[in-house]
């Protein structure tokens, strides 16, 4: 077989004045992902390093640069998958947590469990010595000001971030 | 939402998949994205598969695995994905993009919503795109 590492960062409308700098981010990852391949390293390596790539990456709804909740906050949501074993671990409604992929992947490895939540997520994550980071570090202008757009009564999130069909 | 999947040299796949969420949510909301089926799904046996869209509407129609459960049934990446994500399309109006490769290194990266940004690299080549049709390469 041909090694091989696929990316995306996100499907719906991206502006035309993001997208260029969106393909340099999802080839950069694909490049990182790439090279713990050609390193020897295992697909799970990969997938986790090109992940948190993206998510370190501001452009991308991830990590740091993801949407808000109504109530102006990050809660993000990641999960890992293992093809070998079927194992798999999952944290969802985290915030405080820089990279959510890497949260996930101790959840599937460290533990008996697929998913954690919110308070316990973050728990774990203190416990395995992840360091917490400031909710306003994951927070860009960019995500405030869609926030701000979509607080309108008749504001459409879903069609806002989805687009029209392709 | 942003995703990954990966085949290593002995055949091993994986999937990873991380979100933010929809835009101004309701707090508590988890979509797709950490439920096994429907953010990812990886099984050495068949392939692996990270998506991305409307999770409601992905959680609905298990995405993840309905692309693997047509892969299974002898489609290519490329075709399995297309079809899951014309039956979501169709099923649910979801929209959404998919990125699938099977233990062989055949991979796809497909999407029913206006743009998916992607890329894929595989010998020493980078692969990407954004718009429905681009597909462009450069060497690494």
């Amino acid at each position: 077989m041909l090694p091989v590492v696929v990316v995306h960062g996100g499907a719906g409308h991206c502006p035309k004045e993001r997208s260029e700098s969106a393909k340099k981010g999802v080839c950069a990852a694909a490049r990182a992902g790439y090279e713990v391949l050609r390193g020897g390293g295992g697909s799970m390596d990969a997938v986790v390093e090109a992940v948190t790539q993206l998510e370190n990456n501001s452009l991308f709804n991830a990590g740091c640069g993801s949407v808000l909740n109504i109530k102006g906050d990050v809660e993000m949501d990641a999960l890992v998958m293992d093809g070998q074993t079927l194992a798999s671990g999952a944290v969802a409604a985290v915030r405080n947590i820089a990279n959510p992929v890497q949260l996930s992947r101790l959840v599937m490895d460290k533990t008996s469990h697929v998913c954690l939540t919110a308070g316990g997520a973050q728990q774990f994550a203190e416990s395995m010595g992840v360091p917490l980071v400031q909710q306003e570090s994951l927070i860009t202008d960019y995500a405030r000001m869609r926030w701000r757009q979509n607080l309108a009564p008749e504001a459409n999130p879903v069609e806002c971030q989805m687009g029209k069909m392709g | 939402t942003v995703g990954a999947v990966a085949v290593d040299v002995h055949g091993n796949v994986a999937s990873a998949t991380s979100t933010g969420g929809i835009l101004n949510k309701m707090e508590g909301r988890v979509g797709d994205t950490p439920c096994v089926g429907c953010g990812g799904y990886a099984d050495n046996r068949v392939g692996a598969v990270s998506t991305t869209g409307y999770g409601e509407a992905i959680m609905k129609v298990t995405l993840a695995r309905l692309i693997l459960f047509h892969m299974e049934q002898g489609q290519s990446a490329e075709a399995a994905s297309d079809s899951a994500l014309a039956y979501m399309k169709s099923r649910v109006e979801g929209l959404g993009g998919v990125v699938t490769v099977d233990p062989q290194g055949h991979w796809a990266a497909r999407f029913s919503s206006a743009q998916m940004c992607w890329a894929a690299a595989q010998e020493d080549v980078l692969h990407y795109g954004v718009y429905a049709g681009e597909h462009l390469t450069e060497n690494i």
